[in-house]
């Protein structure tokens, strides 16, 4: 059980962040339960062009399909004023997926729920998110793996 | 090391 270092997270949180001790114990509680989410300082961009360093969750979130489980890769933006606003949130496709729009997911890979339209401190937080997420995308992938073109020319056989 | 699990998806369904 790796053991994940409150302290370390609090310095990784850049001193904007106005509620570090609750946005610390969120990801503490979330990357303990969804191992292969990291925590990831990155610069985030916005739309006005603008950039900020942000706490960004990173990494891959198991989901059921068909009797499968897939690791769907996901990036979890932490605003600033978290938890009092929404995490904004990609499915972050490899190279060889790609991104099925639809009523949760842009063509960027922005994910739109419910859950985050309404999100709510304390009734709202990162892991019943990412427990709707897991739900959601049971139902309608926000990834496809890419079809691999099928050669149907037959190498010539010496 | 966790190198942590590798990204998958469904295969597209055509």
């Amino acid at each position: 059980m790796a053991v994940v270092n409150e302290g370390a997270l609090k310095k990784m949180l850049s001193k904007q962040y106005k509620y570090r001790d609750l946005t610390v114990r969120e990801i503490v509680n979330v990357i303990s339960h969804y191992k292969d989410l990291k925590p990831v300082m990155d610069a985030y961009v916005f739309n006005d062009g603008s950039t900020r360093d942000l706490m960004s969750l990173t990494g891959t979130v198991p989901v059921s399909y068909r009797g499968n489980v897939y690791n769907i890769p996901v990036c979890l933006w932490l605003l600033d004023t978290y938890p009092y606003n929404p995490p904004i949130c990609f499915v972050k496709p490899t190279s060889t997926m790609m991104i099925k729009t639809g009523k949760h997911i842009d063509a960027n890979g922005k994910i739109y729920l419910p859950y985050l339209h309404e999100w709510k401190h304390p009734q709202s937080d990162l892991f019943g998110l990412i427990q709707v997420m897991i739900v959601v995308f049971g139902e309608e992938p926000p990834v496809f793996s890419r079809p691999t073109t099928q050669t149907p020319y037959q190498p010539f056989q010496p | 090391l966790n190198g942590g699990a590798v990204p998958s998806a469904p295969p597209t369904y055509t």
